[in-house]
């Protein structure tokens, strides 16, 4: 399960 | 990619463009802290070590590339433009906020969530980002009078974090292991900074007043 990351946001 | 996320990011790009327009508009930079902008260019430098190593959407690194890039530029207006720079509160101006930056990246080495040089300058990041506007919200206080396109440049920027806390309430109820307990503790205490600012434009903004910082 792909555990969309925090690091996503700015 | 939620509605109050980009909510936020548009409200941060709004605050960004508002603070350049001011500048480009008025050749000047007072009233505005050279120290809240450059540590704003530490938090984005310090955040977006990622930028050229994960690629995430163009929209990320668009973004990213935009906020690096104007908070740069408006620390070089501020310090190198030979008319913007004549403007700048020198005197007034002087938080020691390179204290804030000791004290966030002592906390980070302390706290974060993997022990590597990219968490931790994240989480650095994300600590700096909350304490940032406190050199700025200082000279507000002494400079007294805030003219609109400021007071406009801080509110959108308080705005931006408080849609971010709305982003990590929806992502905790709809994923199933988003608890980030940084981001979230950091961003209300962000937010909160510019609880007492709110409240005065607000007034300002109901009586159709000139925003008043009491000293």
């Amino acid at each position: 399960l792909l555990e969309e990351s925090i690091k996503d946001e700015l | 990619m939620n509605v109050f996320r980009f909510a936020g990011d548009m409200t941060h790009l709004i605050s960004i463009l508002v603070l350049l327009l001011k500048i480009y508009t008025t050749k000047s930079c007072s009233g505005i802290s050279l120290k809240t902008q450059e540590l704003y260019a530490v938090v984005f430098v310090t955040r977006y070590l990622d930028l050229v190593t994960d690629f995430i959407s163009v929209y990320n690194t668009v973004m990213k590339v935009v906020f690096i890039s104007s908070s740069l530029a408006i620390v070089w207006c501020i310090r190198r433009h030979k008319v913007v720079r004549r403007s700048y509160d020198k005197e007034l101006d002087t938080f020691r906020h390179w204290l804030l930056v000791g004290a966030c990246a002592v906390l980070a080495l302390v706290v974060h969530e993997k022990f590597s040089f990219q968490e931790v300058c994240w989480a650095f990041s994300i600590y700096l980002e909350a304490v940032a506007i406190l050199p700025q919200l200082v000279l507000l206080q002494r400079s007294g009078n805030v003219d609109n396109l400021t007071g406009q440049y801080v509110f959108f920027l308080g705005a931006y974090r408080a849609f971010y806390i709305l982003n990590w309430i929806y992502r905790y109820y709809s994923e199933q292991h988003f608890t980030r307990w940084i981001s979230c503790v950091s961003g209300i205490v962000q937010t909160a900074l510019y609880a007492d600012f709110f409240y005065y434009y607000f007034i300002s903004w109901k009586n159709n007043s000139k925003l008043q910082l009491p000293a």
